[in-house]
C-alpha cells in the first residue's frame, strides 16, 4: 500500500512539474517576444547606447575592443596553445557574411 | 557552433546566449575546453 | 516499486529541466529591465541636455567587449571589406556582451546579485508585466535556485 501511495503522489507532481514546464515555456516565449519588440522600437532603438565613459567605468584600467557586428557574424576563439617562443597564444577571429565589422579601442587614457 | 575537433568555442552575435561567452573566458583562464 | 524506481528518476530529469529555464527566464527578465532603464536613463539625460551626445562618444546596442590587461600585446589583421578580423593577444582576455556591460553599470537594479534595494524594486516591477512580478520579488532577495512556484 505504501509503494501504492508514493505511486500516486509521484505521479501527482510529475504531472504539476508538466504544468510549470508548460508555464514556463509560455512566460519565455512572451518575454523574448516582449524584448523583441521593445528593442525593435524605433523610439527606443535611439536611446539604445552606452558611452565610451559607462564602458571604461565597468572594466577599470584595462584595454577594451567594442566589436559591433551584424546578426550572425562569427566569433571563434580556439583553445590557447603555446607558441614558438614558449608563450600562450591567445586568439579571436571574427567572420561576417553579411556586412562590415566594426572595432573600436577604447581605455581610459 | 560548438567544440570542432582542433577545439575552439564558436559565439554568434545576437543568436548565441551569454552562456557562450563564460565558457569562452573560463576556457581562456584554464586552457581546457568545458 | 520498478515503477516508482522510475517515476523518481522522471522527476528528477524534470526539476532539473524546470531549474534550466527558471534560469533562462531570470535572464530574460534582466535583460528587460536593463534595456528599459538604459533607454529611460538616456531619454532623460537627453531632455536635461536638450541634445543627444556626440555619435562618436557613444556606443549603440547591440556589441561584445573584449577586455584585457593594458599591458597586452594586441596583433590585429583586417580584411579589406572588414568583413573578417584576427586578433593575437600576447596575454589573456576575457569577451562580454552588452547586458553583461549594463548589469555592471547598475541597470538591472542589482537584482543579478539579489541586492537589490525597495526602490529599485519598485523602479524594477515598472518595467516587466506583472504575471512576471512574483519571480522578480524572488530575485530581489537572491537568484531563484529552486523550484519556485509563483
Amino acid at each position: 500500500k505504501e509503494v501504492l501511495d508514493q505511486l500516486q503522489h509521484l505521479k501527482a507532481q510529475i504531472e504539476e512539474l508538466e504544468m510549470k514546464e508548460k508555464d514556463l515555456d509560455q512566460q519565455k516565449i512572451w518575454l523574448q517576444q516582449s524584448i523583441k519588440n521593445v528593442s525593435d522600437d524605433p523610439t527606443n532603438s535611439r536611446f539604445a547606447y552606452v558611452t565610451h565613459d559607462d564602458i571604461c567605468n565597468c572594466f577599470s584600467g584595462d584595454t577594451l575592443l567594442a566589436i559591433l557586428a551584424p546578426s550572425g557574424t562569427q566569433l571563434e576563439v580556439p583553445v590557447p596553445e603555446l607558441g614558438q617562443n614558449g608563450q600562450k597564444k591567445y586568439q579571436v577571429n571574427l567572420r561576417s557574411h553579411s556586412g562590415p565589422i566594426q572595432v573600436l579601442l577604447m581605455n581610459r587614457e | 557552433g560548438g567544440l570542432s575537433p582542433r577545439d575552439k568555442i564558436f559565439y554568434y552575435f545576437s543568436s548565441s546566449p551569454s552562456k557562450r561567452l563564460r565558457e569562452i573566458n573560463s576556457m581562456i583562464k584554464t586552457g581546457e575546453t568545458p | 516499486a520498478q515503477e516508482c524506481q522510475n517515476l523518481e528518476v522522471e522527476r528528477q530529469r524534470k526539476l532539473e529541466r524546470i531549474k534550466q529555464k527558471q534560469s533562462q527566464l531570470q535572464e530574460l527578465i534582466l535583460q528587460q529591465i536593463a534595456f528599459k532603464n538604459l533607454v529611460q536613463r538616456n531619454r532623460q539625460q537627453e531632455q536635461q541636455t536638450s541634445r543627444p551626445p556626440p555619435s562618436n562618444s557613444v556606443i549603440h546596442l547591440p556589441f561584445i567587449i573584449v577586455n584585457t590587461s593594458k599591458k597586452t600585446v594586441i596583433d590585429c589583421s583586417i580584411s579589406n571589406d572588414k568583413f573578417e578580423y584576427l586578433f593575437n593577444f600576447d596575454n589573456t582576455f576575457e569577451i562580454h556582451d552588452d547586458i553583461e556591460v549594463l548589469k555592471r553599470m547598475g541597470m538591472a537594479c542589482g537584482l543579478e546579485s539579489g541586492k537589490c534595494s525597495p526602490e529599485d524594486l519598485k523602479i524594477a516591477r515598472s518595467l516587466i508585466p506583472k504575471a512576471l512580478e512574483p519571480y522578480l520579488t524572488e530575485m530581489a532577495h537572491g537568484s531563484i535556485n529552486n523550484v519556485y512556484v509563483p
